[in-house]
């Protein structure tokens, strides 16, 4: 019957994208470290 | 016969596929040596921008949670840790640290100016608002020059024209 | 000679200058620059082979220096294994590749590029080498850390530097085609994060106007190709079963961010899920385009054929007449649907949808799935273009096309080739040609229009019961299974229960058991 998918880890109602927190397919948790942030050339 | 994908092995050099019984085992084996979080995890050798030397006893490396948006997300409640957003944003410039504290100053309705390098917040609703601009009263943080001592500041500039393209 | 020792000892002693470089504190771009000039000037650039040597040594010693410091001696002399690895080395060493490429001049000009393919196609050679020599004790996460780094070093999401960032992700999507796990299946948890990481398939997907869709969508097939014979079972052993839940969350990551991705190229990856994966698949078509908003299907008297996305085509994106044409058959079925009558091609059809005796065990059918998929949504495609063509040729004031008016002879022969199959196939190609059908039964367009009268139609035409209780098997368990469920399952479904003109409820096998009864009913209380 297959997997409840809402416990994967993934919040699937999200207005904001996934995949730029998006781990790893092996475990639930969100990836930490640094996404990929651009810091626009006005802040330097 | 692979239908729509074609012969996926096909195009690519070398060794054939091996039996699924094989491949079962070297699958095995790899399910005991997964990749672990950390290899991903870019070393983050923060290069201060003027390195001087620190007593040993001082931490010599950034604490982890700087790089944790939540840590920065809390920071942006009370005013005395809106400064240290700015202290971040003006002094860790280039840095995953300026980048979270202006997305929360953001957050916190603050606005950067583009022309004047500086973070407006309106004080009131403004007067005028049009495609181009809008024009109102409005606070914004500052490095202050005075006879009493420089130091930054939160001023309110009234009759203040914001124009849209400088905006970021 | 590349081949000699004194060549291996000598790149040996530049690995080490390098370590140096990148470990000195003031360590800058101008003595990355000056050390690439150097290598450039020595002839180690070039692009010949003494530059495939030169990068093979150096990813041997990179990877055999991060592999020695695991192997930690323990009181006693006991080697043990610590998951503590160090990539010092690996690190290093794919920052000089990121140094070479940015400094290096051969870069400039046509030949852009052709660097980068080259170290990754040596590196692609010395991770198979390595995996055929260590099997069961090949270590994958070196080979992971490295192309990380290159990753995040070398792509980018900036849309400024589309051009030259595709062909960046078009060299790593190869390189990942080429060590898909069918190839070196030991890599394959390591593969699978590479190809769903966020420095990866985002900018695949989304650079370009979606030019690397084709590359991903390979990409995602080879994965299926080398599930596929441990999915066919449903009980699946730990290994597989974790890297069935990492697929799963990919899809889910491509459902809710690139469905539209999903929709394109639904085709293929039916064609490579084992018809028991039913909730995979079910991601898959349940995928929709997101300017699209779906009408609840429950709604009471939904107007289906009133939406305006009903009477257009989707996109299909995959080959899916290259079964056909591999097997010859698309010029008959083409004849067989101008002139049907006198046509052989019914009368022979089953014969040739069944696979030879050898290759029927390896498939785990005696069909050719594929075959049967492609010849399905082949035939649909003509007879609703055929639908349209007459539609417009009729009166402007041309009827609306629904479920009960739709003109069956226009359509007639296409609905014959589908009423005879279901009539003349045994229980499993029954089966599998009902499922080509369910597959179609997607978001609101003509081909989910289409599907899911013909579905209903069988149900209704049939005239034994046999027939109608596989229709409903087909339907039921893709229901049943956790969702997402597809819109269009949906709607087919709810009008199957709820149109008299079906009798539903009166058919015998829904009263065959107490419990089966209850099954239904919470079916159809969940989905009206």
């Amino acid at each position: 019957l297959g997997i409840d998918l809402t416990t994967l880890g993934l919040n699937l109602n999200s207005a904001d994208n996934l995949y730029k927190t998006f781990g790893s397919p092996w475990s639930n948790e969100p990836a930490k470290g640094d996404p990929d942030f651009q810091n626009p050339a006005c802040y330097l | 016969d692979f239908g729509a994908v074609g012969d996926n092995l096909s195009g690519t050099s070398a060794t054939a596929g091996h039996d699924h019984l094989y491949n079962l085992q070297m699958l095995e084996a790899a399910y005991h040596r997964l990749p672990q979080p950390k290899d991903s995890e870019r070393a983050r050798n923060y290069t201060p921008k003027h390195p001087s030397p620190t007593p040993a006893s001082f931490p010599q490396v950034q604490a982890p949670i700087v790089t944790n948006p939540a840590f920065w997300e809390r920071l942006g409640t009370d005013t005395l840790s809106t400064d240290m957003l700015f202290f971040a944003f003006y002094y860790q410039q280039n840095s995953y640290q300026q980048y979270l504290a202006a997305k929360e100053l953001k957050k916190q309705s603050w606005r950067f100016h583009r022309k004047y390098n500086t973070w407006f917040q309106r004080h009131v609703e403004p007067q005028v608002t049009t495609d181009e601009y809008e024009r109102g009263s409005y606070v914004y943080f500052d490095f202050h020059l005075a006879d009493d001592g420089n130091g930054w500041v939160q001023r309110i500039k009234n009759d203040f024209t914001f124009e849209y393209n400088y905006l970021e | 000679h590349a081949d000699s020792t004194a060549f291996q000892e000598q790149v040996a002693h530049l690995f080490s200058e390098w370590c140096q470089v990148c470990d000195h504190p003031s360590a800058s771009d101008a003595a990355y620059s000056r050390y690439v000039m150097q290598l450039q000037h020595i002839g180690l650039l070039k692009g010949d082979e003494f530059t495939e040597r030169f990068f093979r040594v150096l990813t041997e010693l990179a990877v055999a220096h991060s592999l020695i410091s695991e192997q930690i001696v323990a009181p006693g002399g006991l080697s043990q294994h610590s998951s503590h690895i160090s990539y010092l080395p690996i690190d290093s060493y794919s920052k000089l590749v990121s140094m070479v490429l940015k400094y290096s001049s051969v870069e400039i000009g046509p030949n852009k590029g052709s660097l980068l393919s080259k170290i990754l196609s040596v590196t692609v050679r010395v991770i198979q080498k390595d995996a055929e020599e260590k099997k069961t004790s090949f270590n994958p996460r070196p080979y992971f850390r490295l192309f990380i780094n290159w990753l995040n070093d070398l792509t980018t999401s900036d849309v400024h530097h589309d051009g030259a960032n595709f062909q960046v992700l078009t060299a790593f999507a190869n390189a990942f085609h080429a060590l898909q796990p069918l190839r070196i299946p030991g890599l394959s948890f390591a593969w699978l994060e590479l190809v769903s990481h966020r420095s990866f398939m985002p900018r695949l997907l989304t650079c370009n106007l979606q030019k690397g869709w084709p590359l991903f969508h390979g990409l995602l097939v080879d994965l299926f190709k080398f599930m596929e014979p441990y999915l066919r079972n449903a009980e699946l052993v730990e290994p597989v079963h974790l890297l069935y839940k990492g697929t799963m969350r990919v899809l889910l990551v491509l459902l809710h961010d690139f469905p539209e991705f999903l929709c394109d190229y639904h085709f293929s990856f039916c064609d490579v899920i084992p018809s028991s994966c039913i909730q995979m698949r079910n991601v898959i078509l349940s995928a929709f385009p997101r300017s699209m908003r779906l009408p609840d299907p429950s709604t009471p008297n939904l107007k289906i054929d009133l939406l305006p996305e009903i009477t257009k085509a989707p996109r299909i994106m995959s080959d899916f007449e290259g079964a056909l044409r591999s097997k010859h058959m698309k010029a008959d079925v083409d004849e067989y649907l101008k002139r049907p009558d006198g046509s052989s091609f019914l009368s022979d059809l089953k014969q040739k949808l069944l696979l030879p005796q050898n290759e029927a065990s390896n498939a785990g059918t005696r069909y050719n799935v594929p075959l049967i998929n492609s010849l399905v949504l082949y035939i649909g495609i003509q007879a609703v273009q055929q639908l349209q063509l007459n539609k417009a040729n009729a009166s402007a004031a041309a009827q609306q096309i629904n479920h009960n008016q739709m003109d069956i002879f226009q359509i007639e022969t296409a609905t014959d080739f589908f009423r005879n199959l279901v009539t003349n196939l045994d229980t499993e190609g029954r089966y599998l040609l009902l499922n080509a059908i369910a597959n179609q039964l997607r978001f609101p367009n003509n081909h989910t229009h289409y599907f899911s009268f013909i579905i209903l139609y069988l149900f209704a035409e049939a005239t034994v019961d046999n027939v109608q209780e596989q229709i409903t098997r087909v339907l039921l368990e893709r229901l049943i299974v956790n969702r997402p469920h597809p819109w269009g399952l949906l709607i087919t479904f709810i009008e199957l229960i709820k149109n008299p003109r079906y009798n539903f409820w009166n058919r015998s096998f829904i009263h065959i058991a107490p419990e089966i009864k209850m099954l239904f009913e919470s079916v159809a209380k969940s989905c009206a």
